[in-house]
């Protein structure tokens, strides 16, 4: 573990309770894709599916068993309880034209054709992408409620510091996984044109709305 | 320097 990673983990765990206060304070999913928190879902079922066959530390099991409750959560307010609040017409991403691909290109390009490993790739694919849903609903509806705004920014900041721990591992540890830090480049980069709209915006206090 | 067998990242 190192400062960066830990940073990351941070990030993103903020960026879920954001998420969910979001949803319990304003009681309203409004803004927000249920096809990326499905996907987010399927990401982490398919990397943490070793949650009990192999155990790294307390740290990692607590963290794997919070993000896939709190996701399963998620999808329980946008789709049951807040229900009425969910925008559905705006989240309208063919999510099938990222799940095929990212599909077969795991089983093409993966450090072994072993099943776990495979499942393990997709993941690491899927979760480079998965937030296009939610980026393309915000490019429909034209704007971003500030506290969704901060939690894409929190997002963002998780894998971009992943990026650092993985420039950190490589010269501390000489390890490197060239899978894991592609897709976090691509990742990161889908980021890009949101983090400038906060940075710019977001932190003068307006709200963000494209176009730019 | 090789990839770790076990993925030890969350």
């Amino acid at each position: 573990m190192n400062i960066f990673r830990l940073c990351g983990d941070m990030s993103h765990l903020a960026a879920i309770i954001i998420l969910l206060l979001k949803m319990w304070k304003t009681r309203s999913v409004a803004g927000i894709s249920g096809k990326s928190q499905i996907l987010f879902a399927t990401v982490f079922t398919a990397r943490y599916l070793d949650l009990f066959t192999s155990f790294i530390s307390i740290y990692n099991t607590c963290m794997k068993v919070f993000f896939i409750g709190t996701v399963y959560f998620t999808i329980y307010l946008i789709y049951m309880k807040f229900k009425a609040t969910y925008d559905s017409n705006h989240d309208s991403f063919r999510v099938e034209f990222l799940i095929v691909p990212v599909g077969g290109l795991a089983f093409l390009v993966n450090h072994e054709f072993a099943p776990l490993e495979i499942i393990w790739t997709f993941s690491i694919y899927l979760e480079s992408v998965a937030i296009l849903p939610q980026l393309f609903m915000i490019s429909k509806t034209g704007e971003a409620e500030t506290i969704t705004s901060h939690y894409l920014f929190a997002l963002g900041s998780y894998r971009a510091l992943y990026l650092c721990n993985w420039i950190y591992r490589y010269y501390a540890e000489g390890f490197f996984d060239l899978i894991a830090v592609v897709a976090g480049v691509v990742q990161t980069i889908l980021y890009c044109d949101f983090f400038y709209l906060y940075i710019t915006k977001v932190m003068k206090g307006k709200k963000i709305s494209l176009p730019a | 320097g090789a990839k770790l067998g076990l993925h030890d990242e969350l």
